[in-house]
């Protein structure tokens, strides 16, 4: 279905992010994805404060996806 | 407010962020 295509897509950008399986992203995952993705490390910053929804330094797989589902609809999703 | 810096919102640099990542997946074998 189209969720399912949607959550395995979420689970295969985390993955990227979180190149050592730990289970969530930190900001400095984040900062070394600026050599692959064309982003600044300002915007990178941006983007982790952004999906970072509870401020604790680490993103789950929750609020990744909540940030992509935000991306796609255009809103929040929890 | 940390998602307006470099006077760009935080759906904008979601976007871009996304939006790499969906042409990185793409580019790559």
């Amino acid at each position: 279905t189209g969720l399912t295509a949607m959550l395995e897509k979420t689970q295969e950008f985390f993955l990227i992010c979180d190149m050592e399986d730990k289970g969530f992203i930190t900001r400095r995952d984040m900062q070394r994805l600026g050599g692959e993705l064309s982003l600044s490390s300002d915007e990178l910053e941006n983007v982790f404060d952004t999906l970072d929804a509870d401020g604790n330094g680490y993103l789950t797989l929750d609020e990744f996806s909540s940030g992509f589902s935000q991306f796609l609809f255009g809103r929040r999703v929890s | 407010d940390p998602s307006m810096k470099g006077g760009q919102t935080s759906e904008g640099v979601l976007a871009n962020f996304f939006n790499s990542l969906l042409t990185k997946k793409a580019g790559s074998p």
